[in-house]
């Protein structure tokens, strides 16, 4: 059964879709079997692996909103043993049509349960709030893993963040871990950097991965090509950064 | 009658916050009575002029609620002239609680409504989403202006944000007009950059601030020190960069 992992952090631009894209291929060209899900109606995750849902295609939104299963939506990428579930501007309205919806916090869960033997890993890219969408992740995964951008708001943000997952934890999913703290786009030349990474590793020690991101423009470039950093510019210190990132969550969820 | 300012974009860490904090204490150090309203439930805007809202404090939560007028919720700042509606986390629950109020997206305009005549600029500073918080505060502005940073993902967004505000215009606030797309985060270094506005410029002629803010790191490290620009490193390129939007909008804005 897949280890199922949201990458979350209400902040916004912090990472976690350049986090969830290139960990993603990371883990698919290791041979792990790897599930990506935009959660975010930007689709973000999607244009970064070459994917657009056109506005009337079958959707993340249609399996939240019970019209349809993951089967139907699945997509393959450029990257073999990686797929996309992916998602569009019509997701937006998933988050205000749920309110009033049974059981709205668990519907994600319901319906990846039926998929989740066909992978190793599925990694659900978070958009940046705390809404239904965000709870329907925490709810659904097996660990959290919060990219954090090496600034001041986003440390700000993060002690709110925590304290969703401590909420989360103790009424919809109890056995929700928190699998780390990502620091991205750290610059060294750069003293807010540097504080920032001490700070985080004081206050969390032993939850802050050890591989930290630098800030490399080729991650940035990588999505205008609709390519994942592995498939544009393997070499570059920013990718080979999620290489590592990939070796070291696979020994800390015991893929194969 | 104050000139009311969406500071807007889905798309997370665009610079919404760095945009409003650093123009609304130029545009008071030129001696005009601003206030800014904190629209994202991180709080952001209010720790940016150093200001931090207990979690029991009266917030904007209280006022788009009904449960407290803007007079009660106002602060002053380090910046004469300068006053701040601050928010907390408890925000995050007005989306969901909005959904069922009646005239849900006009709560903010009728309530800015009483306090307008004291001001001559309200900015509002959005979080990173397209929901009901959003909705209010495009419903309750006289024009938006997109803060757009320099890379492919934001690039990305920018037409579904055009597509609301149409929405907007044709059926919640026909007087909504986009006052101007902010490039932030420039890099001259970096191709990518140029790319983005270049493509900017061509898909949107006459509607691209003729200021465009550079990359710079005073502009992050001031709100560590919760004070804007101006009271942080006032000669700085960021800082100069955002008093030359403040001249620039003036003249737009027709401000005294
Ligand atoms: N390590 C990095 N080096 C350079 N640029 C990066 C890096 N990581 C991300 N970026 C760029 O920074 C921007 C923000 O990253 P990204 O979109 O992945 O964040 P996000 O948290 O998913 O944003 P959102 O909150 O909107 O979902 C993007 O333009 C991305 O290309
Ligand atoms: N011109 C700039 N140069 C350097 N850093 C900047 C600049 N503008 C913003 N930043 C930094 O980039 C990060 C994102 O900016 P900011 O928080 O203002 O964006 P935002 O759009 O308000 O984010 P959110 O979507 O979370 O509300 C912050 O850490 C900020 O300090
Ligand atoms: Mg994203
Ligand atoms: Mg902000």
């Amino acid at each position: 059964r897949a280890r199922i992992v949201a990458v979350a952090n209400q902040k916004g631009g912090v990472g976690k879709t350049t986090t969830s894209v290139n960990l993603a291929a990371s883990l698919a060209a290791q041979k792990n079997r790897v599930l990506l899900v935009d959660m975010d109606p930007q689709g973000n995750a999607g244009s970064g692996l070459g994917f657009f849902a056109p506005a009337e295609a079958r959707t993340l939104y249609h399996v939240l909103l019970g019209q349809a299963g993951f089967d139907e939506i699945l997509q393959p990428t450029e990257v073999e043993s990686l797929q996309l579930a992916p998602s569009n501007t019509h997701l937006t309205g998933a988050e205000i049509e749920l309110v009033s919806e049974m059981a709205r916090e668990t519907r994600l869960k319901r319906s990846l349960g039926r998929i989740a033997d066909r992978f190793d890993v599925i990694l659900l890219d978070c958009p940046p709030s705390l809404g239904l969408l965000t709870l329907n992740a925490l709810t659904a995964a097996d660990g959290v893993l919060i990219p954090l951008q090496c600034e001041y708001y986003a440390l700000e943000g993060l002690s709110h963040l925590l304290k969703t997952i401590e909420l989360v934890q103790g009424s919809l999913n109890e056995r929700l871990t928190l699998d780390g703290v990502l620091l991205t786009m750290f610059d060294a030349r750069n003293n807010l950097s540097h504080q920032v990474v001490e700070e985080v590793r004081q206050h969390m020690p032993g939850k802050v991965c050890e591989t930290v991101i630098p800030r490399n423009v080729r991650l940035s470039e990588a999505p205008s090509h609709g390519k994942p950093g592995l498939l544009y510019d393997a070499s570059s210190r920013g990718v080979q950064a999620y290489v590592a990132l990939a070796a070291e969550v696979a020994r800390q969820w015991s893929l194969p």
